[in-house]
């Protein structure tokens, strides 16, 4: 992997979104993948649905939770994502309204990355930004830096939070993970959360997945 | 979903009558808390305020209430006068098609002696597990970092009585942010957020996504490892 990476900085990243009263993290967590994937596969950088997969997704719950192993599964047999545009973003669950005609990208699979965070940065740097879950300890009250709470304080047996990584670094030395979050850019570095890179911080290498779009 | 105005509103004391939706949810956590504690010994339900989340035919109850309990087990050894104490507990409750089911239970002694209603400043609404109040050179920069947190993040609240209560919580949450500060071995900084008057279970059930903990999500294929043939 090389020393650091930013799919911001490579347009790979749509801007910050606000998941609002609604566990819907799953589903920004999946569409953020998602987009990630269609630019670096066809070069265009789509905002996509979230609401679709709230509406239509019907292994996952909505606001009462998901998970992106589902989302996926669900975007491939609903025949693709809609734009932010064409399925805008309600927070609460809403009759499905998908339209294959109104697709605009599809995946074709989609995978189960390596626990091991070197092999995660080096997938992130040439692949895109991933999907990943963490025990959001602490986030309810976080402001900027790079977190590294206690192992016994944040374990990653108690994975609660849906996020994605799009890029790494170092600052002063220290590794991090920049994560995009999805609670509006009024929380955290403009909605953007820097964890601990290396030491399996809040289980951040648990639950690591992607889409695929050959 | 947001709560309900009805769900909304009051303090520790303030609290208004529960409605009929949360008793029953609100029983089944007490029976589930007394269950095999002898007659005599068993906790009664004190005061319930909560909220209600719903999706299909579910229903999920996220509940605070305070439960009574004689601090003497034993009434046969018992020094009059009895005292009570008071535990304030947060309940987790789905309700499924009739059927109940306890979630979460997270029980804890109340000071009583700092829940008086009449005295206004915020140290007299917090349930503090600690018996010391808050010093007041503490309680005013809260206060004044309230003040500012409602500004700046346009809160409004229904009744004199939620705005206390969330003060209430606006303290404990500063106390443990200030924790979390301490205990963190980066960089990262811990303070006032847009989040900063909500409970942790509040928090935890709005923003979070439970389901992610079974992780029995459809099984994928392990991605080959990039530079892999």
């Amino acid at each position: 992997a090389p020393p650091e990476w930013d799919w911001r900085r490579k347009g790979a990243v749509t801007k910050v979104k606000n998941q609002g009263m609604c566990g819907s993290c799953w589903a920004f967590s999946v569409t953020g993948n998602v987009e990630g994937q269609w630019f670096l596969n066809r070069g265009t950088l789509l905002s996509l649905s979230e609401q679709e997969l709230l509406d239509c997704d019907k292994v996952d719950k909505a606001c009462m939770g998901g998970l992106p192993s589902s989302a996926y599964s669900a975007i491939k047999n609903l025949g693709g994502l809609e734009t932010e545009d064409d399925y805008s973003y309600q927070g609460h669950m809403e009759a499905c309204s998908f339209s294959a005609k109104k697709a605009k990208v599809y995946i074709n699979d989609s995978v189960e990355l390596s626990k091991n965070e070197q092999k995660l940065a080096a997938w992130v740097a040439v692949k895109g930004p991933i999907s990943i879950a963490i025990n959001a300890f602490g986030m309810q009250f976080y402001r900027h830096g790079i977190a590294h709470p206690l192992r016994p304080l944040c374990s990653p047996w108690f994975i609660d939070h849906a996020m994605l990584v799009v890029g790494y670094g170092n600052r002063s030395d220290i590794p991090f993970w920049a994560i995009k979050n999805s609670w509006g850019t009024d929380w955290g570095e403009e909605g953007y959360y820097y964890l601990h890179r290396g030491s399996g911080s809040c289980g951040v290498n648990v639950m690591a997945s992607s889409a695929v779009v050959d | 979903a947001p709560a309900s105005p009805e769900f909304r509103a009051a303090g520790v004391v303030g609290w208004e009558p529960p409605t009929r939706e949360l008793l029953g949810p609100a029983r089944f956590a007490l029976d589930a808390y007394n269950r095999g504690r002898a007659a005599g010994t068993r906790a009664v339900l004190g005061t319930v305020r909560g909220r209600v989340r719903r999706a299909g035919q579910g229903s999920l109850y996220s509940l605070e209430a305070t439960l009574e309990e004689l601090s003497c087990k034993d009434p046969m050894v018992c020094q009059l006068p009895v005292s009570k104490k008071t535990l304030l507990c947060s309940f987790e409750v789905l309700e499924e098609l009739g059927k109940h089911m306890l979630l979460r239970q997270d029980c804890g002694p109340v000071d009583i002696k700092v829940t008086d209603v009449r005295n206004e400043t915020f140290n007299s609404v917090l349930p503090l597990s600690s018996r010391e109040p808050f010093p007041k050179e503490f309680s005013v920069k809260i206060a004044s970092a309230f003040k500012n947190f409602v500004t700046t993040y346009n809160r409004t609240y229904e009744s004199k009585e939620e705005a206390q209560w969330r003060l209430a919580v606006f303290t404990r949450n500063m106390v443990l942010a200030q924790k979390i500060q301490a205990l963190d071995r980066g960089t990262a900084q811990y303070g006032v957020t847009k989040f900063s008057d909500l409970t942790e279970e509040e928090f935890r059930t709005i923003y979070l996504n439970p389901l992610l903990q079974e992780q029995s999500g459809k099984k994928m294929r392990l991605a080959k490892a990039v530079g892999d043939p």
